[in-house]
């Protein structure tokens, strides 16, 4: 789930 | 002040009923655009956003920027007492304590008005990118939520594979497994059985299904669903409303499992 909510924050930051 | 009337209060039952079990307290984001929602699931992989245009009501009016922080709970009670044909207004002050929402039939004099209590929502604005997505599916919201329940029968996760083969979802559980190929295919009679597949490059992701489950509620919503996907990068679920609003879920693929 760690790895899900990173990629995520990834996404959003740009 | 904000006075928004839809012409159908089901509308907006519906938008809630397909998000309320995702997120629970959210700014509803009003200026003369329209009435926006950007919220994240409380584990963080899940994001809702839903845009609902002023051209949408009839009519808007939003003189200046209101958040109005609701308890989606909350909001559901309310919009229980609304019938499906009733009119819908939402009405808030400048600075409002309260959201007011009048319920009106359009058969009889009743009018029925409720108000609920805002709430001081902390909430960061999301700024989602704009993305060109490997590939774009569009196919029967209906369609999909089957595949997605019955998936979920067998598995936690689906894999969707787009390849020039078609949009394969698989899934691999401890009874065994289950896969479902669309293809593109062009119904003239029906085009809201439509598949449309553009893809530019092939993609492999696995999800969740629980949370594909839970964004199907919006399938009563539109007769198409539309997917978005990239490697690496979250899943578009977007269903289109009238007047160029939307309702768009986004959830992030499970990586290595």
């Amino acid at each position: 789930k760690s790895f899900q909510t990173e990629i995520f924050k990834f996404f959003l930051d740009g | 002040m904000l006075e928004a009337r839809l012409e159908q209060a089901n509308l907006f039952k519906k938008v809630v009923d397909a998000i309320k079990d995702l997120v629970q307290d959210c700014n509803f984001d009003c200026n003369d655009s329209g009435i926006a929602l950007q919220a994240m699931d409380n584990s963080h992989v899940a994001l809702v956003s839903m845009m609902l245009r002023s051209e949408s009501f009839a009519p808007f009016r939003c003189d200046r920027n209101i958040a109005l922080g609701i308890n989606l709970t909350s909001l559901t009670k309310v919009l229980k007492c609304a019938q499906s044909d009733d009119i819908l207004t939402l009405k808030a002050e400048d600075a409002p304590d309260v959201v007011e929402l009048v319920f009106e039939s359009a058969e009889s004099d009743r009018i029925s008005e409720y108000s609920i209590k805002l709430m001081d929502i902390d909430q960061e604005h999301l700024g989602i990118p704009e993305t060109d997505y490997g590939a774009t599916i569009s196919m029967p919201a209906a369609e999909f939520q089957r595949i997605c329940r019955d998936l979920i029968a067998l598995s936690e996760s689906v894999s969707i594979e787009c390849s020039k083969e078609g949009v394969k979802f698989a899934c691999q559980g401890d009874i065994g497994s289950g896969a479902v190929t669309l293809r593109q295919h062009t119904n003239v009679d029906k085009p809201e059985m439509n598949v449309e597949i553009n893809m530019s490059e092939p993609v492999s992701l696995t999800f969740s299904l629980k949370y594909l489950v839970n964004f199907c509620k919006a399938s009563g919503l539109s007769n198409q669903v539309r997917l978005c996907l990239s490697n690496e990068v979250p899943l578009l679920v977007e269903y289109s409303l009238a007047n160029n609003s939307h309702l768009r879920f986004y959830l992030a693929p499970k990586i290595g499992d």
